[in-house]
Order: C-alpha cells, then sequence, then structure tokens
C-alpha cells in the first residue's frame, strides 16, 4: 500500500487543492510499479494551513492562473516524484532502480501505455535482476500492449490513430554514469550488442530504459510526447517476502 | 522483525530538514499487530490551525474503510477547516464491512475530541490505514494510544522522521522529503513543504 501525507503552509483555496494534487500525482505516484498491485488503501494528502502567506496575499487558486501558482505546481510535482522515486527504491527485494522513458509521436497514452506494460513485465523484471540486457522482453511487452490497443474487444481503450509500429520502435539502455547509451534495437532491427558493456552498464543500481516508438532515424527530431514511470527488478527477496507476510 | 534501516539505503533518509510552520507531527505505539512490541504504529500530523485538505485515493472496487470514511470527511467539509490525520501501519481495515468504518470514524473523532472538537462537528481528522487486510482493527490499542501520540507533537525534524517511521510497514526505511521556496509575487517570503510517504509491496497505484 502506498499511503502519502503532503503539508504546505502556503495558503491555497480548498476548491483548488484536488487539481494541483492530481496534476502532481500523475506524474509521480501514479507513475510508480513495484509489483504492478494496486493497493485498496492507496491514499495520498495534501494539506495546506496557509501559516507563512503573509496577510493580504490571496490564496492561491486555479481559477486565477498565476506564477505563483505555476511555481508552487513545480514544488509540489518535484517533491511528490522524490517522494515516489523512494518508494521504488525501497520496492520489496529490489536490487535496482528503473527510469522507463518512452517517446511518441502518436500521443502521450501511447506512451504511456507502452511504459507500464514494460514496468510491470514480471520476466523483464526477473531479466532486469539478472542483470540480462534483454530486449527482446521489453519488445515483447510493448508488443501486447499495441495488440490491445487495436483489440475491438476493448474499445474503451481503443483512442491511438496509430498502433506500434515495430520498424519504428528503438530501445536503449542509458548508463547512469552519464556514459553513452547502449543501443539494443533501432529501428526494429537488433544491434550487435557488446555482452560486457551491457554487463557493465547492468551492474549500475540505476538503470534508464528509453524507448523511441516513432524514431525516423533524424536524431534532430524531438518526439512530441514522452511518459516517465519508475520501477524495479524482481528478486528472490520479493517471493521470501509475500510467501511470509501473514494476517 | 529488526527495523535498523540497511547501510545501502541510509543516503536516502534525511538528517535535516525544513517543516511547515503551524503543522506538529508525532507517534505512538498501539501494538496493533501482536508481534510488533516496540515500533510505533500510530502516526499523527495536526495543524495548529485549520486547513484545506485534498486528497487522491485508490480505483480499487474493494475499497478499505479509511478510504471511504476519508473521502466522505472531505466531501462534507467541501475540503476546508481540516485539522489532523491519523495513521495507523499493521492493519489495513480493508474487507472489514461496517465494523471497519466505524472503527476508522472512531478514530477521526478520537483525535477530533483531543484537538477540541465537538464529535457532533463534521469530522476535522482524516483517517488512513496500511497493513494486512481482511483483519478487523484492535480499536481498542488504537483509540488507546492516539493520545499519546498527540501528547508526543512536535515540530523538529526528529518529530517528522519518527512519523514518517511510524507509517512503514514492510519498508526498509522512512521516506521524508521537505524543501523550502518563495514564490514569485513575494520573494521575500519563505514557504515550506514536507511530505512523507510509505509503500514498499503491493505498489502500483492508480489513484484520483
Amino acid at each position: 500500500t502506498l499511503l502519502g501525507i503532503v503539508c504546505t503552509d502556503v495558503a491555497i483555496e480548498p476548491a483548488s487543492l484536488h487539481e494541483i494534487l492530481t496534476k502532481s500525482v500523475g506524474t509521480s505516484f501514479n507513475s510508480i510499479s513495484i509489483d504492478g498491485d494496486t493497493s485498496t488503501n492507496d491514499t495520498v494528502a495534501l494539506l495546506a494551513n496557509g501559516a507563512a502567506t503573509p496577510s493580504g496575499v490571496k490564496p492561491l487558486s486555479v481559477a486565477q492562473q498565476s506564477e505563483d501558482l505555476a511555481a508552487f505546481q513545480t514544488v509540489l510535482t518535484e517533491l511528490t516524484q522524490e517522494l515516489a522515486q523512494l518508494v521504488v527504491r525501497d520496492g520489496e527485494g529490489a536490487t535496482k532502480f528503473v527510469t522507463i522513458k518512452v517517446q511518441s509521436d502518436t500521443d502521450y497514452m501511447t506512451a504511456k501505455r507502452a511504459a507500464v506494460s514494460i514496468a510491470t513485465s514480471a520476466i523483464l523484471k526477473c531479466a532486469l535482476y539478472g542483470k540480462d540486457a534483454n530486449w527482446g522482453r521489453i519488445l515483447c511487452a510493448i508488443g501486447y500492449t499495441a495488440g490491445i490497443m487495436d483489440s475491438p474487444e476493448t474499445p474503451a481503450i481503443a483512442t491511438s490513430q496509430t498502433p506500434v509500429i515495430p520498424n519504428q520502435t528503438s530501445v536503449s539502455f542509458v548508463p547512469a554514469d552519464g556514459s553513452a547509451e547502449l543501443k539494443l534495437l533501432i529501428r526494429g532491427e537488433p544491434e550487435q550488442v557488446d555482452e560486457v558493456r551491457a554487463k557493465e552498464v547492468l551492474e549500475f543500481e540505476d538503470l534508464e530504459i528509453l524507448v523511441k516508438l516513432n524514431d525516423t532515424g533524424d536524431a534532430s527530431k524531438k518526439s512530441k510526447y514522452e511518459s516517465v514511470f519508475w520501477t524495479c527488478d524482481f528478486s528472490h527477496e520479493y517471493v521470501t517476502i509475500n510467501g511470509d507476510y501473514r494476517t | 522483525a529488526d527495523r535498523s534501516i540497511p547501510q545501502s539505503k541510509q543516503k536516502y533518509v534525511p538528517t535535516s530538514g525544513s517543516y511547515p510552520k503551524g503543522f506538529l507531527a508525532g507517534s505512538s505505539h498501539a501494538g496493533v499487530k501482536a508481534s510488533n512490541t516496540k515500533y510505533d504504529d500510530i502516526a499523527l500530523v495536526v495543524s495548529e490551525k485549520p486547513y484545506a485538505a485534498s486528497a487522491v485515493f485508490t480505483r480499487n472496487l474493494f475499497k478499505a474503510a479509511p478510504v471511504t470514511v476519508s473521502k466522505k470527511f472531505l466531501d462534507a467539509r467541501k475540503s476546508d477547516g481540516f485539522r489532523a490525520v491519523v495513521v495507523n501501519s499493521g492493519n489495513a481495515n480493508a474487507v472489514t464491512g461496517k465494523v471497519g468504518l466505524e472503527n476508522a470514524e472512531s478514530m477521526s473523532r478520537t483525535t477530533d475530541e483531543l484537538l477540541g472538537h465537538s464529535a457532533s462537528e463534521d469530522a476535522r481528522s482524516l483517517v488512513m490505514s496500511t497493513g494486512v487486510i481482511g483483519q478487523r482493527l484492535p480499536i481498542d490499542k488504537i483509540i488507546s494510544a492516539i493520545p499519546k501520540a498527540h501528547a508526543a507533537l512536535g515540530s523538529t525534524h526528529d518529530h517528522w522522521l519518527q512519523t514518517a517511521q511510524a507509517i512503514c510497514t514492510t519498508d526498509t526505511f522512512p521516506k521524508l522529503v521537505s524543501r523550502s521556496f518563495s514564490l514569485p509575487s513575494h520573494p521575500e517570503t519563505t514557504y515550506s513543504v514536507a511530505g512523507f510517504t510509505k509503500g514498499a509491496g503491493m505498489i502500483h497505484p492508480n489513484m484520483a
């Protein structure tokens, strides 16, 4: 279960708080996964008592967009992202902290669905624990997301006009030490991966998986949408903890 | 279980912080889980003056009692006039029927009364629970421990850190983050925001 309490001494109109909180949660707590299980109790509360706001200064309000509101939203989002990342770092049995970035030109939800699918793939998470640069499992996870999006049986989520196109999909590992990314797949074609280098990259606790869904080969062209999601690996310890956890 | 923080995680635990004015944090030991004989498992955050509040909650269809109750409280007060959040760890008070709802309300009412608010008012304390699912709360233990958490309230870094620790279950370290900042229209004023969270398993939040 995720619980969170965030307190600030900024004055904020009660009617505006929910929108402010929801905006930050979308790119923080709602962008993490440890084991893919959504709890019965997840709750994050935002409390604002205005104790530091000078008299005469109006409470922040979403009805009056202001620089102050934007600045507070940025601070809140950064703080909630930091908290959310700490949760992933403490994932039961986790040995890796994995950032998944998926870029798409279609829409944000296409990128997010692919990111979620990668983040919840048990077989990929086991590969990461084993320090295996298994891009095939990444592609597999992206691929069945695309399949679901195309399915007539699930029209509610069939919003994307363009499904994932295999020969425009590229996958890289971005090392935590800032060194050059390790390209695993370029526009659907597998790279000759240097296994020694791959092992080096996977020795770091932190790893970034970068997926481009509409890679045209033009390095100067930036994708329109990017979803960032955080997850961890699966280890033996996860099974031990949850096999032992008793009522 | 031993809750000493692993060496590799100690870098994530702050040694100081910048905490918002007017908020106090405290914790106490109720022994919600019989196996927990020494660690605090009740957490309390109180504001000296009423605050605006909002929350996002799980979309899981089997919402735990504190989720249902806190949402009701927020709706009743239209997000205004709150004073506290009270949390227990060790038992999620989930899938516990009507008694679960009564127990969650009882935690809130007990906290409100400690803060001088009448039980006849709309509730001013939000409630959260975390832990095992499907067991009734040992409510007498919890109700007895809430005044102790209230008595332990304070505004130092240690108070916040200990309170963050009290909501932990299988977590290996408390997760506490704070920062101070200013806003463009009055840069001379320093504000603070602080948050703490828990979670290590059953984590794929989808809150609204």
